[in-house]
């Protein structure tokens, strides 16, 4: 079983999808053979990687998962597409238990050959994420540092729990990751103090920083490592790369 | 039937809370018996106005909205808590289609009273947005200027077209809402072109600067035009209150 992330958090636009794409970049610089699985019906993470939604999403389908991984530009970088269709999510979403041990058997036989896993998550807590940290050994959760953040973290951490619980304790707490952090505002600040008085060690060290040239990136299907070297954004996912491997 | 907008957009963190809240606060300026309906588990719009989550969901209870219905520190301003239970998101996400139409009743029949009803939705094309796409009569969609903002625009739009087939043309839409606006960035400028070529007229000649005085006004209880009367945010808001009102 590869190491598997789950990026998620309810909260919506907090940076799930950048950090999945960009962390995986950096997992891949490190020569570790890196799949990123798009959950998401805005299937972001696979337009930000220059690929395009299937009709059905791959995790429902019977045939094996190799049959729909693309590769990516970014060299031992690859990528199992997204699906819009609601007919798929909806299918995950109302369908009986048994379509969330599809997707949770899938995942587990089909990504063997992979040495990391990174799993971007619509946001919601609905049964896509929860098959989703099912499936995974340890939760990454972006916090944005604004007031709404605290609000659903308690409710983020109940079902982490409740997963964690259910899985016998194969999914663990990977970290708490504080982004677009802008030093210059108050509001960061206070929001940084709550956070780490509410998660203490879990949140990591490394935060990524508001840079333009994070949202500018997906623009031309390239991690933020990749369109930007030099960008205080490249830097900080490359730092939170090294924190992340450190903590195996 | 009170003029009841949908504030909807399934891209996470695009300003819908934020615009449900302001704009609200404006019609209640404005004179306009105003109510905010939270329909958003995460319930940051019950939050934002001083409100705390209800148990179980009003809108699913067999009582009649009124006994649900809170006053706000805002004058003809009123909220309908959201509800944090999965249960009632699940029930109204995965129940049959009675769920969907008790909550499109009840949101029907409850509001008579007012004159201006917004519903703050979840980023989500699931069951809770449709239900409240088919309870109003216009949406408003608010858009970030950021790359990911057009992927989902299109699907979102099919979704939209669905509902207006389904309720005869009752529901319209009533705007595109361009959020956090940095007239610095080039990547603002960039979105902003395609999302007028895209929407047209729809989109409000009014943008919503980013201006942090926006994101601190929750952690008070208080819109932005009660927080900060002479932030670039407050102005903003009121100017796109004025110009939704000319649009009835
Ligand atoms: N550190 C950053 N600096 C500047 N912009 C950022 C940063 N991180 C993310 N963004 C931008 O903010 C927006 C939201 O980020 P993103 O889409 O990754 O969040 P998400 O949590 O995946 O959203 P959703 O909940 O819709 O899935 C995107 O337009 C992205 O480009
Ligand atoms: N114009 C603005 N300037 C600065 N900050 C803003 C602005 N509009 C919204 N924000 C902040 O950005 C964050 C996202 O906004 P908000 O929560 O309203 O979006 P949303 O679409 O309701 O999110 P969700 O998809 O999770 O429901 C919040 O922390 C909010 O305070
Ligand atoms: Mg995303
Ligand atoms: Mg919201």
């Amino acid at each position: 079983m590869p190491r598997t992330l789950c990026i998620a958090n309810q909260k919506g636009g907090v940076g799930k999808t950048t950090t999945a794409v960009n962390l995986a970049a950096g997992f891949a610089r490190a020569g570790l053979r890196t799949l990123v699985i798009d959950l998401d019906p805005q299937c972001n993470a696979t337009g930000a990687l220059g690929g395009k939604p299937c009709a059905r999403h791959p995790l429902l389908s019977t045939e094996s998962l190799s049959t729909h991984v693309l590769e990516t530009d970014i060299r031992d970088l690859f990528l199992l597409p997204g699906c819009r269709s609601f007919q798929d999510v909806n299918l995950l979403e109302h369908g009986e238990v048994a379509q969330s041990e599809i997707l949770q058997r899938n995942i587990e036989t089909g990504t063997s050959s992979f040495d990391s896993v990174l799993i971007d998550c619509p946001p919601s807590l609905g049964k896509l994420t929860r098959a989703a940290l099912a499936s995974s050994s340890e939760v990454l959760m972006p916090i944005q540092c604004e007031y709404f953040a605290m609000e659903g973290a308690a409710q983020m951490i109940q079902a982490i729990k409740q997963c964690i619980d259910q899985t016998e304790g194969r999914l663990k707490i990977g970290g708490v990751l504080l982004t677009m952090y802008d030093i210059s505002l108050e509001l960061t600040h206070e929001v940084d103090n709550e956070v780490r008085e509410f998660f203490g060690d879990f949140v990591f060290d490394t935060v990524i920083p508001r840079d333009v040239a994070i949202a500018e990136a997906p623009s031309f299907g390239q991690s933020v490592l990749d369109y930007a070297p030099r960008s205080r954004g490249s830097r900080a996912y490359i730092e939170l790369c090294m924190e992340v491997l450190d903590r195996d």
